[in-house]
Order: structure tokens, then C-alpha cells, then sequence
């Protein structure tokens, strides 16, 4: 574990937290993609499955849990709780169109052909482009709330942080898994417009609104 | 080989 990583964590945890909190205290979840949170809820159940079969450390399986928790929690508030506030008519991305090749892709593409690893490369497929949906609704609606923005910024900061420990690891420790490096840097990728209009607009005060 | 390397990462 180095401090890429565990601020990585941080910062995914973070994010994670923002959007569950924002969605509770203002009791509404306009302007998020509930598509995108069911993706990061389809991301954590076949990543963390393992939380079955191998114990690795306190600080893991809890993570784990927390992460299960909030996305199940979030998915929860936006077609249950507050089904009411959701924006159904600007979350419209094909999400199919983003499973199905992901679900081919990671039968092809992995390092071992046992269901759990086939489980787990799915996982970290689906993870590079389950925000597409949530950058799609933005673009539609033309704006985000500075909440949402900085919910996006810590999700996208996370994978990036990663990608230094991925650097670090394998300078360090001789260790690397091109399937974790590459869709990590497709994901990271997907954000680098938003950051650039996060810290053009938002870090200035400004409210995100497109185009730009 | 990875898989023989618990996937520690979250």
C-alpha cells in the first residue's frame, strides 16, 4: 500500500459519500444518471465477491462493504426514496450498449478464464466506462450543480491516483496488471473534459454549465 | 502469475 493508492481510496470514498450525502440532505437527485450508479452498484458486486472467499485486511473487506453499502444505498434513494426528483427524460444512455461489449470483451480479454476473474476483469471493464451515462446526462441538461462536479472530480481523481500507484508498484515492486492499467486509463481518459472544465469554471467560482 | 497474488486492490 503506498499513498497513491490509499489517497485513491480516499478519494474514491469521498466521492462516493458526496453524492450518497447531497442526495439525502437536498432529498433530491436531479441532474444524476441513475444508469451510471446501477453500473457502479454492477461494478462492486462482481468485484467484491471475493469478500466470499478471501479475507486480505481489515481495511479491505471494510472498504469493500462501504462501497457495496453507499452505491446500494445511492441506487436505493434515486428510484425508490426519491424516485420523484429523478431525470428520467435526460438519463437516457443505451447502457446496453456498454455491457454487452464489456461482457464479451471480458471473456475474451483476461487472465484467467475462472468465473471469479472473469467476474472481476467485467467489473474493471465496466468501471473504465460506467460514467458515460452521468457525462452524457450533463451534456444534455447543459449544467451540473457544483456538488455533482465535485462528486465527479474525486470519482475521476481516484482511477488517476491509481495509475500513479500502478507506476509506483511496478517501479517498486516489479508488479503490474495490464487489464487494471489499461481500462484505467480509458477511464481517466473519459474525464480529462470535465476536468478541464472543472478547473476552468468551477475552481473559479463559476457554475458548469455546456458548452462551454 | 496474477491470480496467485490476492487482488489487494480495491
Amino acid at each position: 500500500m503506498n499513498i497513491f493508492r490509499l489517497t485513491g481510496d480516499l478519494s474514491h470514498l469521498a466521492a462516493i459519500i458526496i453524492l450518497l450525502l447531497k442526495i439525502w440532505k437536498s432529498r433530491s437527485c436531479a441532474g444524476i444518471s441513475g444508469k451510471s450508479q446501477i453500473l457502479f452498484a454492477m461494478v462492486f458486486t462482481t468485484r467484491y465477491l471475493d469478500l466470499l472467499t478471501a479475507y486480505i485486511s481489515l481495511y479491505n473487506t471494510s472498504m469493500k462493504i462501504i462501497y457495496i453499502g453507499c452505491s446500494y444505498a445511492t441506487v436505493y434513494l434515486i428510484y425508490a426514496k426519491f424516485k420523484a426528483t429523478y431525470d428520467g427524460n435526460h438519463d437516457t444512455f443505451r447502457v446496453e450498449f456498454l455491457v454487452v461489449p464489456v461482457g464479451g470483451l471480458s471473456f475474451l480479454v483476461n487472465h484467467d478464464f475462472s468465473p471469479l476473474e472473469i467476474l472481476w476483469t467485467f467489473s474493471i471493464y465496466l468501471e473504465a466506462v460506467a460514467i458515460l451515462p452521468q457525462l452524457f446526462m450533463i451534456s444534455k441538461t447543459g449544467e451540473a450543480e457544483t456538488i455533482t462536479t465535485h462528486y465527479l472530480f474525486f470519482l475521476g481523481l481516484y482511477r488517476a491516483l491509481y495509475l500513479i500507484n500502478w507506476v509506483w508498484r511496478f517501479y517498486f515492486e516489479g508488479f503490474f496488471d495490464m487489464i487494471a492499467i489499461v481500462a484505467g486509463v480509458v477511464q481517466t481518459i473519459l474525464y480529462c473534459d470535465f476536468f478541464y472544465l472543472y478547473v476552468t469554471k468551477v475552481l473559479k467560482g463559476k457554475k458548469l454549465s455546456l458548452p462551454a | 502469475e496474477l491470480d496467485d497474488i490476492e487482488k489487494d486492490e480495491l
